[in-house]
């Protein structure tokens, strides 16, 4: 199972020089993300807190799968609010691939990381640009994308791996990717841009060192999940997902009460069907974070039966 | 000493006891109820 | 005005030779720097102004010497001399500890202590100084009222691995992890002091006795949920009255949570930790109990 760990550098300059991603824009398919890798990215979303952070992946190509090694950080803040955050950054990452070569660490970078705190995996406008750019220049190029805030929410990591098209391709009809909530104020940059890249599916791998230190982890981990209280932690993220809510009832409110002044028959069937769409989605949004509400509070019942119940 | 070991914990429960924490445990509880309700 | 100078650093010399270094700082003091006759570079002024300041500094004369490091202050910028601008570093941070702006002083002999260029003008500046530095930024800081930024920078020289090297690694441990010190690690500690640091406050107590005071009643604070003053004196080793006092200035500073009820003699210890959080905490603790029971339960092979 360690064999992954063992970098064929010749086998990689074949690859690079055969290029065989020029000739498919869908070529890549999956990504392998090793557990170091995956940890270090979470650990430095959280970090950043509600500001965005970015950080570069090293790896190798296997076939029409990208595998990464590893992670690093880059000095780049607020990825979303600037043209291309990575170019603040270009002479580090030279540099750190550079020294990490006299190291004897072979793997080339292979993608790029950022946070979307609290709003959902996908590529924005500024993000797209970006990876269009490094799969202009920098092939084979990954983009990454993690939300700490509801990766605690969700109890499970949120991340996202995407591909972008080349400029003017047009991509067959996908099927819908796994649903989630993007907020009000996302949802046009969302829109605009999510034709223009794909989704890549995403599996992890661990060594057996990996294997034996998180199994050390996991007989304390119980300490963490009878001592952990989603709905304390969470509060400012579920404020904010039910006032995007409100504020997506209101928006289908409006619409539907001015389509209901001509009369439904007036309103075209797929008028119609996109309104409900808009209805379910928000159904859905809010059925979800009350489940995880729902699933704080039994957390903290069982807790307070556990604890607090045994009367000395 | 695995004796005193095992009483220092037993004296440790119940965890918290303060009427604080009982107003605090119930609006928690009654805000997560409300937001059911009102995701019904 | 140039054979004045001349003649004043000639007499300034003959002063320091005699270690009479206020003279030779006074002797100094007389160049005028500002008359406008001589053009004078600032790195010229800077040397005078540093080199008074200094010569008032080895008779620990702090209000003399932060005149002339004030005056210093506005041409260090323009200075490309590092020798000497290290040179004012240095006076800087030491007048703040003469003055005992503790904090401010730690801040700066730690910067000090993280000196990446080690060569000036064939002046070399060894592992030993830089060493002094940083034990100078723990003494300090320890020294330092107590409360929110000075556990700051405790944290930071805590994690500098530099310090665990340093012989006043224990008690800087102590600090940081907020246990109760007592008297002979004082004592101890008293011994590495310069005389300023051991000078008396108006009340009589010194530096120190005050700083492990407030120590360790934030201490105190951390373990007990209340406590009465005759306890909390007896802890401290001072009278309940002066427990009273120092715990109220504390609270009225904002450096320590709580309240005090006069009438019962208690003081109720805060913490802005909400108590749904202090539950949780509780049962991190009633799970590690639980643990170490069944780790030494396997170890008796039970």
């Amino acid at each position: 199972s360690d064999s992954v760990y063992i970098y064929d550098e010749a086998g990689q300059a074949m690859i690079q020089q055969q290029k065989p991603w020029l000739r498919e824009p869908h070529y890549f398919k999956s990504v392998r993300i090793s557990a170091l890798a995956l940890l270090k990215m979470v650990v430095h979303a959280r970090s950043g807190g509600t500001i965005e952070v970015m950080g570069i992946m090293q790896g190798k190509i296997e076939g029409d799968t990208i595998i990464v090694m590893d992670a690093f950080v880059l000095p780049v803040e607020g990825t979303e609010t600037r043209v291309n955050a990575q170019a603040d950054a270009y002479e580090y990452m030279v540099e750190y691939a550079q020294t990490n070569k006299t190291v004897g660490r072979l793997e080339n970078v292979v993608g790029w990381y950022h946070s979307h705190p609290g709003y959902g995996c996908w590529l924005s406008g500024i993000d797209v640009n970006t990876q269009l750019q490094n799969q202009k220049y920098q092939e084979p190029f990954l983009a990454v994308v993690i939300d700490p805030t509801r990766t605690v929410s969700a109890g499970k990591v949120e991340i996202g791996a995407f591909r972008t098209y080349p400029e003017g391709y047009k991509p067959p009809d996908e099927q819908p990717s796994e649903y989630q909530t993007i907020p009000l104020n996302k949802i046009e940059d969302f829109g605009v841009h999510c034709k223009q890249y794909y989704p890549l599916d995403i599996t992890y791998f661990k060594s057996s060192l990996d294997s034996h230190l998180l199994d050390l982890l996991w007989n304390k981990y119980w300490v963490n999940t009878l001592s952990s209280s989603p709905l304390l932690g969470n509060r400012d993220y579920v404020a904010g997902q039910v006032a995007d809510l409100a504020e997506k009832l209101e928006h289908v409110e409006n619409q539907l009460a001015h389509s209901g002044c001509v009369g439904t028959f007036f309103v075209p069937p797929h008028k119609k069907k996109e309104e409900e769409s808009q209805l379910s989605k928000i159904t859905k949004d809010s059925s979800k974070i009350t489940v995880e509400q729902v699933h704080g509070l039994m957390s903290q019942v069982i807790k307070d039966a556990l604890f607090n119940s045994i009367s000395p | 000493s695995l004796l005193r070991q095992i009483s220092s914990l037993l004296r440790r429960l119940p965890a918290i006891e303060s009427a604080k924490f009982q107003d605090d445990f119930l609006t928690e509880y009654n805000d997560t109820l409300l937001m059911t309700y009102l995701a019904m | 005005e140039e054979q004045v100078s001349v003649i004043r650093e000639g007499l300034a010399e003959l002063y320091v030779n005699e270690e009479e270094w206020s003279k030779a700082a006074q002797m100094l003091s007389g160049i005028d720097l500002e008359s406008g006759i001589r053009m004078l570079d600032d790195t010229y002024k800077l040397s005078k102004c540093v080199k008074i300041a200094l010569l008032y500094l080895e008779d620990d004369d702090a209000v003399n010497a932060e005149t002339f490091i004030k005056k210093a202050s506005f041409l260090v910028n323009n200075s490309k001399d590092e020798g000497l601008n290290l040179q004012y570093k240095v006076c800087y941070a030491r007048i703040l500890d003469l003055k005992r702006k503790f904090l401010e002083a730690a801040l700066r002999y730690y910067e000090l202590s993280q000196l990446e260029k080690r060569e000036f003008e064939g002046r070399q500046v060894d592992e030993d100084e830089l060493q002094q530095a940083l034990t100078a930024a723990v003494t300090c800081t320890i020294l330092a009222a107590a409360g929110p930024q000075r556990s700051r920078v405790l944290a930071t020289l805590y994690k500098d691995e530099r310090c665990s090297k340093l012989k006043i690694y224990p008690i800087l441990q102590k600090v940081y992890l907020e246990r109760i010190l007592r008297k002979p690690e004082v004592d101890a500690f008293a011994e590495e002091l310069k005389p300023h640091q051991k000078a008396l406050l108006p009340d009589n107590s010194t530096v120190l006795d005050r700083a492990m005071i407030e120590h360790n009643l934030l201490s105190a604070s951390k373990l007990y949920t209340n406590i009465s003053f005759e306890e909390l004196g007896a802890l401290l080793g001072i009278g309940s009255q002066k427990a009273e006092k120092i715990a109220a200035r504390m609270i009225s500073e904002d450096r320590m949570k709580g309240s005090i009820d006069q009438v019962e003699g208690i003081i109720h210890f805060g913490t802005d930790m909400e108590e749904l959080q202090q539950w949780d905490q509780q049962i991190v603790n009633i799970c590690q109990a639980l643990n170490d029971v069944l780790d030494s339960m396997a170890k008796k092979g039970l």
